[in-house]
Formats: C-alpha cells, sequence, structure tokens
C-alpha cells in the first residue's frame, strides 16, 4: 500500500459517498445518469466476486463492502425510491453499446482464461467507460449540478492517482498490471476535458455549463 | 510480472 493508491481509494470513497448524499439529502437525482451507476454496480460485483473466498486484509474486504453496499443502494435509489426524479429523457447513451464490446474484449484478451479472472478483466475495462453515459448526460443538459461536479471530480481523480500508484509499484515493487494500467489511462482521459471545465468554471465559483 | 496471482488492489 502507498500514499497514492491510499488517496485515490479514499477519493473514490468520497465520490461515492457524495453521490449517495447528493441523492439522499435533495431527494432527487436530477442530472445523474442511471445508466452509469448500474454499470458502476456491475463493476463492483464482477470483481469483488472473492470477497468471500479471497481474503486480502481487513481495510481490502471492508472497502469492498462499502463500494457494493453504496452503489446498490445508489441503483436503488434512482430507480425505485427516487423514480419520479430520474431525468431518463437525457439518460439516453445506449450502454449495450459498452457492456457487449467490453464483455468481448473481456474474453480475448485477459491475463488467465477462467471466469473469474474473466469477470475481473471484465470489470476493469467496463469500470474505464462506465462514466461515457454519465458525460454524455451532462452534454445533452448542458449542465450540471456543482455537487454533481465534486462527485465527478473525485472519481476521475481516484484513477488518476491509481496510474500514480502502478508508477510507484513499478519502480518499487516492479510489479505492474498491463490490462489495469491501459485501462486505466483510458478511464483518466476520458474525463480530461471535464477536469478542464470543473477547474477552470466550478473551482472559479461559477456553475459548470456547456455551450448548448 | 507472470500472472497476477490475486488482485490485491480495489
Amino acid at each position: 500500500m502507498n500514499v497514492f493508491r491510499l488517496t485515490g481509494d479514499l477519493s473514490h470513497l468520497v465520490a461515492i459517498i457524495l453521490l449517495l448524499l447528493k441523492i439522499w439529502k435533495t431527494r432527487s437525482c436530477a442530472g445523474i445518469s442511471g445508466k452509469s451507476q448500474v454499470m458502476f454496480a456491475l463493476v463492483f460485483t464482477t470483481r469483488y466476486l472473492d470477497l468471500f473466498t479471497n481474503f486480502i486484509s481487513p481495510y481490502n474486504s471492508v472497502m469492498k463492502v462499502i463500494y457494493l453496499g453504496c452503489s446498490y443502494a445508489t441503483v436503488y435509489m434512482i430507480y425505485m425510491k427516487f423514480k419520479a426524479s430520474y431525468d431518463g429523457n437525457h439518460d439516453t447513451f445506449r450502454a449495450e453499446f459498452l457492456i457487449i464490446p467490453v464483455g468481448g474484449l473481456a474474453f480475448l484478451v485477459n491475463h488467465e482464461f477462467t471466469p473469474l479472472e474473466i469477470l475481473w478483466t471484465f470489470s476493469i475495462y467496463l469500470e474505464s467507460v462506465a462514466i461515457l453515459p454519465q458525460l454524455f448526460m451532462i452534454t445533452k443538459t448542458g449542465e450540471a449540478e456543482t455537487i454533481t461536479t465534486h462527485y465527478l471530480f473525485a472519481l476521475g481523480l481516484y484513477r488518476a492517482l491509481y496510474l500514480i500508484n502502478w508508477i510507484w509499484r513499478y519502480y518499487f515493487e516492479g510489479f505492474f498490471d498491463l490490462i489495469a494500467i491501459v485501462a486505466g489511462c483510458v478511464q483518466t482521459i476520458l474525463y480530461c476535458d471535464f477536469f478542464y471545465l470543473y477547474i477552470t468554471k466550478v473551482l472559479h465559483g461559477k456553475k459548470l455549463s456547456l455551450p448548448a | 510480472a507472470g500472472r497476477i496471482q490475486s488482485h490485491d488492489e480495489l
């Protein structure tokens, strides 16, 4: 464990909690893409299947349970509890155009052709594109609530910190996982234009709005 | 690194 990976995990945890609180407090999931949240729940489910069979550390197990619980709670709130506020008309990204190619790629490019490893690879590839419906929705609505931009910033920052963690681990431990690194690069690159808008607008007290 | 023994990252 190194400081980049720890701050990455905490940034990820902050993002997940921020979103949960935003929906719970405002009792509304306006501006939130349900499709992205369903894909994140799928990412955690397919990645943490070894939760009970492969104990790494108390920290690892606790975080996995929190991620799983929060992601399912978020999906529940979007599609059940606060369904009336779900903005389905703007959440129109075709998720199947992501899930099917990612599923195929996981079969072709993986470390080991076993069910657990293919599902883990699927979760890594899916996570790298899971935010696309959310970013697409923001371009459709032309704006995002400030709390939602903080959520997205923390979420994007987590994988950027993981990239530094992988440089650290390669240098000090000789460890590297090319599948996770390539997917992590793609994932972080997808946030770049959001990062630019966030830093130039939101951090200057402006609302995030896109030229319609 | 060879086959990843077990994925120790979240």
